[in-house]
């Protein structure tokens, strides 16, 4: 009789990602034996930095698990996928295997509980560590979609407060036969939890136990992690399927039976919650780089980034005349050189100046798009050369022979007719200079006289007259 | 390890499985 919540938002609460303290290293795993009302409960508690890029939710056996409804013990899940610490994870259906609730592993969306309110515990690709109860759509949510993501029964602590009997009223323990859901809540067993702390710091909670014989309930495993500092956690599978496993390798003592019931056995279980050395965000570099230690270490010169995800060809960024690609700058048409900076080069056009122009004479084209029109020469004689040779209509253009003859020819006939006018223009010059000095001999032997402009000029003023009264005329007549 | 499959025998479930929650 569950409501599933399809659209809107639901109570969860949202960690930002946390500032990687300096020199965290991988997980810090601590054991620990513990009483619980004069019961020694032996158990694990993790934490983990950067959980963005150490924590991981897998599929039973790896990617198409959850498809396959698979069953694998955690062990194997771990071996193969390289964790420091494991721990089962999400619920499933015990007799066909099916993953139940919500599963995001590693990016991949693997399946939906469709709105079914249950606690989820998940990380979204910016780091924010969520917790709580997810309508379906803040699920499949791709602005800032889940990178992991798992489901639990019962909000353990909410924001350092014990929210299990919130977490009853919201998780339809209502429609269970008498107390299935109470029981589950307060019997003593096996029990797993994942949640964060303060720092942002992932934690992974494992206690042995048996179902009504050992372990604890949820009210102690809430109150053992507030005195942990943990702020926000759910609770995940317990009794036979609770595993803890350290490099591999089962670190924990399983409550179901072996087929010799001498002895215990791990569970094939479903999903797997997994520590691991920091992968790089996303694990693949987006294809541009490899993981090297957690840090993409990018391909090729001009993938940047933490993610490889930024392409960068420098401060010029292709002179505005390219775009920057994994090969660097591709330049537009007209234009080349690394930085795009230079023009196409006379005689040739288009996209990296790889083709040549096709006009006449070989004259030059527009760089960008070929046309024979007059290009851009980069000297003044290249440009007379080139308008004298690239402008003339094409019927005045001849042959090249015919043209050098022709050329010769006239300069010639213009050099001798220059030749003959300058020889005529001498022999005028000395003729008349000539002609001048006979006459200036003749003209120069005879009297002569000087008439002072005054006189030439009209009236003498009266000043002047006087003067001239009282001095001899000092000129002849 | 060959620790031999388990026999799935300390079950601890939150809903009992005497009838699947139908879905309204």
């Amino acid at each position: 009789d569950c409501t599933r919540v399809r659209a809107g938002s639901r109570e969860h609460e949202s960690w930002p990602l946390s500032p990687v303290t300096p020199g965290a290293r991988g997980p810090t795993v601590r054991t620990f034996v513990s009483h619980f009302e004069h019961r020694a409960v032996a158990g694990h508690l993790t934490r983990a930095a950067e959980p963005l890029r150490t924590f991981s939710v897998l599929e039973p056996g790896g990617s198409g698990g959850c498809a396959s409804r698979r069953r694998t013990t955690v062990e194997e899940t771990a071996r193969a996928a390289g964790c420091s610490v494991a721990q089962n994870g999400g619920f499933f259906r015990m007799d066909t295997g099916e993953c139940l609730g919500n599963v995001v592993s590693d990016g991949r969306r693997v399946s939906s509980a469709g709105g079914l309110q249950n606690a989820q515990f998940g990380i979204r690709r910016d780091g924010t560590l969520v917790t709580g109860y997810l309508s379906e759509e803040e699920v499949l949510d791709t602005e800032n979609p889940f990178v992991q993501l798992l489901s639990g029964v019962v909000w353990l602590i909410r924001n350092g407060s014990i929210y299990i009997n919130e977490s009853q009223a919201a998780e339809c323990n209502e429609t269970q036969e008498t107390g299935s859901f109470s029981k589950f809540v307060n019997v003593i067993s096996a029990r797993t939890a994942v949640g964060h702390d303060r720092k942002g710091r992932l934690v992974l909670f494992h206690v042995d136990g048996q179902t009504e014989q050992r372990g604890i309930n949820l009210w102690e495993m809430a109150e053992f992690l507030l005195k942990q500092d943990v702020v926000n956690a759910i609770n995940l599978d317990g009794g036979g399927s609770a595993t803890f496993v350290l490099n591999g390798t089962l670190a924990s003592y399983p409550s179901d039976h072996c087929q010799d019931n001498m002895w215990r056995c791990p569970r094939r279980v479903s999903t797997v919650v997994c520590l691991h050395e920091p992968r790089c965000q996303p694990p693949d570099c987006n294809g541009h780089g490899t993981c090297v230690e957690g840090h993409c270490q990018c391909s090729g010169h001009f993938w940047q980034g933490a993610a490889c995800d930024e392409l960068d060809c420098g401060p010029a960024n292709c002179s505005q005349h390219g775009l920057c690609t994994e090969t660097g700058c591709h330049c537009e048409a007209g234009w080349t050189g690394s930085n795009c900076s230079e023009e196409c080069p006379l005689g040739w056009y288009g996209p990296g100046c790889q083709s040549p122009c096709k006009c006449e004479h070989q004259c030059p084209c527009d760089p960008q798009t070929g046309n024979c029109s007059l290009a851009r020469a980069p000297t003044l004689t290249s440009i007379l050369s080139q308008v004298k040779q690239c402008l003339l209509p094409p019927e005045a253009t001849l042959k090249a022979g015919e043209l050098s003859l022709f050329t010769r020819t006239t300069w010639l006939a213009l050099t001798l007719a220059l030749v003959f006018l300058l020889l005529i223009s001498a022999a005028a010059n000395v003729s008349l200079f000539l002609g001048s000095r006979t006459e200036r001999r003749r003209h120069l032997d005879g009297a002569y006289v000087y008439h002072p402009l005054q006189e030439m000029n009209g009236e003498l003023l009266a000043s002047e007259k006087e003067q001239l009264g009282d001095t001899c005329n000092p000129f002849k007549d | 390890l060959g620790s031999g499959s388990s026999r799935d025998d300390d079950l601890l479930l939150p809903y009992s499985r005497a009838r699947p929650r139908s879905v309204r």
